[in-house]
């Protein structure tokens, strides 16, 4: 099927420290 | 747990990436020059970067608008590929500016970008929402309003985030309407068109 990602996926992101 | 080093491309990236747009209405110009691209984006890290920097919703004066449109689609219904479709608006209470808009703006963009519509995430061009004195108001703009399968599927207000998550059920909740609140699709031509306030809805769930 078509590739998605869930809530939990991306929320799992958001107080991740950022490398820049 | 995600992986701090390698940048998770979002699903779209293939084909185009995401746009945030700022409107802000300053009446001394033409609608369109208070329209202003703020930044694209193509990765799950670049959005949260971009989020987390800018003003929430709730902050915004009155008259601004936010909206994330797929690249090369302007958040307006003369676009091309908006100017058939039409759009899923919540119309929120006053007093909820400050209680659950922001998060369901949020809840909102966590669908766009994850592409949570199943097959028919291609027909969704962009989420807008609006800040007004009288009620903020939230949308998900489709490409084509006579698609009826694509526009209901995406209107089972339920897919835009699992439960409890479900804007649908929050919003029906929170006011204790359940039978009273109805989420309604518009078509921008009848919008465009209208004589009066209202719209009237295409499809209702």
């Amino acid at each position: 099927g078509k590739k998605q990602y869930d809530r939990e996926f991306l929320l799992d992101f958001q107080f991740m420290p950022v490398c820049i | 747990a995600p992986s701090l080093q390698a940048p998770h491309p979002l699903p779209t990236l293939l084909s185009f990436r995401w746009a945030l747009w700022f409107f802000k209405n300053d009446k001394s110009k033409m609608w369109q020059a208070n329209l202003r691209l703020v930044t694209k984006f193509s990765t799950v890290e670049d959005f949260w970067a971009l989020y987390t920097h800018i003003q929430l919703a709730s902050k915004l004066t009155s008259g601004c608008d936010y909206s994330l449109f797929k690249d090369g689609i302007e958040p307006m219904w003369e676009d091309s590929q908006n100017k058939r479709g039409g759009r899923w608006l919540i119309t929120l209470a006053k007093q909820q500016r400050h209680t659950e808009l922001d998060r369901f703006w949020l809840e909102t963009l966590l669908c766009l970008i994850g592409e949570m519509f199943d097959e028919y995430s291609d027909e969704v061009c962009g989420a807008v929402i609006n800040i007004r004195a009288k009620g903020d108001k939230i949308a998900i703009w489709t490409r084509e309003a006579e698609n009826r399968e694509g526009v209901t599927h995406i209107g089972r207000v339920e897919s835009w985030a699992p439960p409890p998550f479900s804007l649908r059920r929050i919003y029906k909740e929170h006011l204790g309407l359940s039978q009273k609140v109805a989420i309604g699709y518009q078509a921008h031509a009848d919008t465009a068109t209208k004589s009066g306030s209202l719209t009237k809805n295409k499809f209702v769930v």
